[in-house]
């Protein structure tokens, strides 16, 4: 466990908590992409299938745990509880567009074709793209809430800490994971736009806006 | 088959 990862995971935590606050305390799912949630419970059951074959630590199982339980806490309360709130008409993205694509290059470039290897893997290439309807209704709805975009900078941000925890233990331990790699760095790229607007606008206390 | 070491990872 390197620190980059240890800072990763917290961050990944932070984000999920940060959601369910945000919709519980406000009461509301207004600039919160359904789909974006959706797919991210898709990507948690498919990559944790191994939650009760194979256990890890303490540690690993109890955030496998958190992620999948968080995430479908916070579809209940998008699509259920406060659906009433949810802003449809601005989350349009085509969910299957990214799905079909990565259910393909799973079943190409898996490290063994087995069902739990090409879960795996469509959970790795699914995570890498799942932001798109949440990034797509910010630039749609033209801006977004101050938590949404610390939201969506604590998101941004554990792939991003994943990237440095690879680096460091492709240069310790010698070895590296192609796939997890490859998908993460386009996840990380995928927020480029977003850290760049978070960067110049929400840091100094302004709303982040999407330029027209 | 020695898996790399993703399995270890969230």
């Amino acid at each position: 466990m390197t620190l980059f990862r240890l800072a990763g995971d917290l961050s990944h935590v932070l984000a999920i908590l940060l959601l369910l606050y945000k919709i519980w305390t406000t009461k509301s799912a207004a600039g919160i992409s359904g789909k974006t949630q959706l797919m991210f419970c898709m990507v948690y059951v498919t990559r944790y299938l191994d939650l009760f074959t194979s256990f890890i630590s303490v540690y690993n199982s109890t955030m496998k745990v958190l992620f999948i339980s968080a995430s479908v806490a916070t579809v209940y309360l998008i699509y259920f509880k406060f659906k009433a709130t949810y802003d449809g008409n601005h989350d349009t993205f085509r969910m299957e567009f990214v799905i079909v694509p990565a259910l393909i290059l799973a079943l190409i470039w898996n490290y063994a074709f087995t069902f739990f290897e090409i879960s795996w893997a469509f959970s790795i290439f699914l995570e890498a793209v799942a932001i798109l309807p949440q990034l797509f209704m910010v630039t749609k709805t033209g801006e977004a809430e101050n938590i949404t975009s610390h939201y969506l900078f604590a998101l941004g941000s554990y792939r991003a800490l994943y990237i440095l925890n690879w680096i460091d233990r492709y240069y310790f331990e010698g070895h590296w994971d192609p796939i997890a790699v490859t998908a993460g760095i386009v996840q990380t790229v995928l927020y480029g736009d977003f850290f760049y607007l978070y960067f110049t606008r929400v840091i100094k206390g302004r709303k982040l806006q999407v330029l027209p | 088959l020695n898996l790399p070491s993703h399995h270890d990872e969230l």
